[in-house]
């Protein structure tokens, strides 16, 4: 059987929350090493990685490996019932088609428990190759959300370059032209202001701002997120989220025929 | 323009 028992129960809901509107129906993958997603989005243009170690659980128990798939759309409802503070458990038969969410009160003074119909989903899985990334760049979440929507409005691409001034962010459309350079600031008084560049050479990637913001969603998981990007490949944005693991959206670029 | 390119033509399937 599987069993799951995590006392920051709404960090579920963040990344469910996160994926929702990028993936329908996906597989949630269970071993003894944790609880993991991969699924792409319905045009298989953008990839989702999900990784909760089995050691951020208070409890985590796997007899052996199984795959559980669910309506993204569904789980939300759910979990949209647990309270902010409810440490959220999750039970599963080794043959069942079923998943149970047992969700506790922090003064143990209220439980309830959501029973989710699994679904068999079809869903191929990629490997994802070890990549020396030419660029990352480390921001604010709220910063990343903020670019990305305020580019939204001029247009629906968005060209990212790292240069050794900085990570510069370029839209055009009807209405004009829109450029965002970020700096390097490691001495920002507060650490969650903090960019930190990690360049090895100069690369600039064109990507559709649709996908990039959509990521976005998952600002509520993490202080900071990081963008790697590598020349001709997909850009990887990555939420950590902390002793646990890690969200991370893959999107491939756009490149000339 | 450019094009859109697909995930799976970068990640094969595994």
């Amino acid at each position: 059987m599987f069993e799951a028992r995590l006392v920051q129960g709404n960090l579920l809901k963040k990344v469910v929350d996160a994926v929702k509107d990028l993936v329908t129906d996906a597989n949630f993958d269970c071993s003894s090493s944790g609880f993991t997603l991969q699924a792409m989005d319905n045009s298989h243009v953008s990839l989702v990685s999900l990784s909760l170690r089995s050691d951020g659980f208070e409890h985590f128990r796997c007899d052996r490996n199984m795959s559980m798939g669910m309506s993204l759309g569904n789980l939300a409802k759910i979990l949209k019932c647990a309270g902010n503070d409810d440490i959220v458990t999750m039970k599963a038969a080794d043959d069942g088609d079923t998943v149970t969410f047992m969700f506790e009160s922090p003064k143990e003074d209220r439980v309830s428990d959501f029973e989710l119909k699994l679904m068999d989903i079809d869903s191929e899985h990629l490997g994802i190759p070890d990549t020396d990334y030419a660029a990352t760049v480390t921001l604010p979440a709220a910063e990343y959300q903020r670019i990305c929507r305020d580019l939204s409005s001029i247009g629906d691409t968005v060209v990212i370059s790292a240069t050794k001034d900085g990570v510069k962010f370029s839209s055009s459309g009807d209405v004009g032209t829109a450029n965002i350079t970020v700096r390097q600031n490691t001495t920002a008084d507060k650490k969650e202001e903090q960019v930190s560049i990690d360049l090895k050479e100069p690369v600039a990637l064109t990507f559709a701002l649709r996908y990039l913001n959509s990521f976005a969603k998952a600002t509520p998981l993490a202080s900071h997120v990081s963008l790697s990007m590598a020349r001709d490949l997909p850009v990887m944005v990555d939420y950590q989220i902390s002793d646990m693991g890690h969200l991370r959206f893959y999107l491939a670029p756009k490149i000339e025929d | 323009d450019d094009k859109q390119r697909t995930i799976s033509s970068f990640f094969a399937s595994a």
